[in-house]
């Protein structure tokens, strides 16, 4: 929201931990 | 595979979570766009979890979805190409 950023999405690989979980707010 | 379920979800720590959710919605979104796959579940993996379930029980609400993820999707990519 504030701007591009190349890291996003994070990508989901199967088999391979998902790195997405530091955007989520648990 | 078993049908996912919330009280499944509930049992394992929020990683595990969407690691589950992930690796059923993977190849369920790869059907649709094998390319952008990884991204398109990526992005779906940050909606809430009882959307996520809904999504496995209902075709159309996937679909929707995934599509609205790909749309997005490129308009991120267009900004990223406009900025650089």
């Amino acid at each position: 929201s504030n701007g591009t950023n190349v890291n996003w999405p994070p990508e989901f690989c199967p088999g391979v931990p998902w790195k997405g979980l530091q955007n989520i707010d648990p | 595979q078993e049908p996912l379920t919330a009280s499944m979800l509930a049992a394992a720590p929020l990683k595990e979570q969407k690691q589950l959710l992930g690796e059923r919605l993977y190849p369920l979104i790869q059907a649709l766009h094998p390319t952008l796959a990884g991204k398109i579940t990526g992005m779906l993996l940050e909606i809430d979890n009882s959307e996520l379930l809904h999504m496995f029980e209902s075709p159309e609400s996937l679909h929707s979805k995934v599509e609205e993820a790909v749309a997005v999707l490129q308009a991120h990519q267009v900004k990223e190409l406009t900025t650089k």
